[in-house]
């Protein structure tokens, strides 16, 4: 059984995409057999990995919705053992049309379960928002990674998130739990997040990775060309902390 | 007739917030009655401005869904001139519990009707995606405000955002039209930043507004003060930066 984990926090522009894809990328690097799946319209994860959403013919929205079978969909990438099921412009419509669909938030779980057996991981890029897309992801995931902005206003929103994820775990996915808080964008020279990386590890302990991602150029740079920061910048800050986090991950995991 | 704009972009965490609120704050501060609508749950708008979103027993919410007046749910702030209507939790049930009701998408603008004639600005707060919320909002209003950041990504999703506002003109609201672009958390000693700047300067042209708002940990600070940057840091660049949008707006207007 694959770990199957969603990056979902509904506060815009934290760090869910970036960490998706640098994680995966790290991940396939030590040798796992990486999937991750764009749930979010915009697509920023599969341009992220050079594939320009214009050209995707078939995406996640027709595993949603059309039930074609995801392994149709599993588009390879230019990183040996990361894979990828894109995202396109047909992915907006969906959370209006799944509204009549039974079963709905289980979309995505149950076209997974025909893959599953490929991946050690599956990662779920999930939309800035707690519709039916991260429902569908929350449905599917045992865990939760969620990246937290070193801002203020990332920390408004937690406490609806993490009650969102207790719902879901009530009452649709019983496995579900969180990985882990990742702390993003940190700018060691600011004490605006020093104090938010205290105010999160003092709420959530032993929860927020060790591994902290500072700001930096190279990790916003790396999706203009197309690229993981592990091959566009493989010697860079952020390559590194995201190589940190995916040793916690797998050191968390081993201990499970 | 007041002015209502919507400020909208799906893409997450581009200063959606941060722009509406303190623009607001700089045409308060110019004398203008500015109304500032926060039409998202994350209620980012409501605690900028130094309310706890957990106090308010009435927000949009009730306005969009229980045909509550508007003017029962305008609150002050500290500000002269520069009042709010909030934003609680209550509304992120909105967008599924909209979808039966008649006129959804004008629900917004109807129940603007009421207090138009008091404000000279009605500013909207709009979420991170193109749902039922900000289409109430692009429906109501006369203009939109793209805040883009200077990021690669952040241009990824400006096609599909100027393809709904055109649809959305079409269909449901002909005075609609983008009242202008505004570059943000802009970083003048990265390469990137100039090279997003160019490239929408190249699109857009004219529509992009002179004033760019550079970043600046003050701008990002001020919110955990529950205060606008006019209040919280006046002489900085980021108050400077919104002073010149608000001129650059007003100047807009006359010549309209
Ligand atoms: N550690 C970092 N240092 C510098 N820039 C970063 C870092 N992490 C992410 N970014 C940049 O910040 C912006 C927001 O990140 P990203 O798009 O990954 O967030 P998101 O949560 O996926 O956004 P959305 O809510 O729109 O899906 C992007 O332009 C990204 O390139
Ligand atoms: N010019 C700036 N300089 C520094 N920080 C900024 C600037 N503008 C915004 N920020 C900070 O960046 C983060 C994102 O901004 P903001 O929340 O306004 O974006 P948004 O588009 O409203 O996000 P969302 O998509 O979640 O609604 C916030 O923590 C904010 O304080
Ligand atoms: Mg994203
Ligand atoms: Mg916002």
């Amino acid at each position: 059984m694959p770990k199957q984990i969603a990056f979902a926090n509904q506060k815009g522009g934290v760090g869910k995409t970036t960490t998706a894809v640098n994680l995966g990328a790290a991940l396939a690097e030590k040798g796992r057999h990486v999937l991750l799946v764009d749930l979010d319209p915009q697509a920023n994860s599969t341009s992220s990995l050079g594939i320009n959403r214009g050209d995707v013919q078939r995406s996640i929205y027709d595993g949603l919705l059309d039930d074609t079978p995801l392994d149709q969909l599993v588009t390879l990438t230019n990183w040996l053992g990361f894979d990828l099921v894109p995202s396109n412009a047909a992915l907006s419509g969906a959370e209006v049309e799944l509204v009549g669909v039974p079963r709905r938030e289980y979309r995505l779980r149950d076209s997974l379960q025909s893959i599953a057996g490929h991946y050690d991981f599956i990662l779920i890029d999930c939309p800035p928002s707690l519709g039916l897309l991260t429902l569908n992801a929350l449905a599917a995931a045992e865990g939760v990674i969620i990246p937290v902005q070193c801002e203020y206003l990332a920390l408004e929103g937690l406490s609806q998130l993490t009650n969102t994820i207790e719902l879901v775990r009530r009452r649709v996915n019983p496995s579900l739990k969180i990985s882990g808080l990742v702390m993003t964008m940190a700018d060691a020279r600011t004490h605006l997040s020093q104090q938010v990386i205290a105010e999160v590890r003092k709420h959530f302990g032993e929860r927020v990775f060790k591994a902290v991602v500072p700001r930096s150029v190279r990790l916003s740079e790396a999706p203009s060309f197309g690229q993981p920061i592990t091959a566009y910048a493989p010697s860079s800050q952020g390559a590194e902390a995201y190589r940190a986090l995916a040793d916690e991950l797998l050191a968390h995991d081993a201990a499970l």
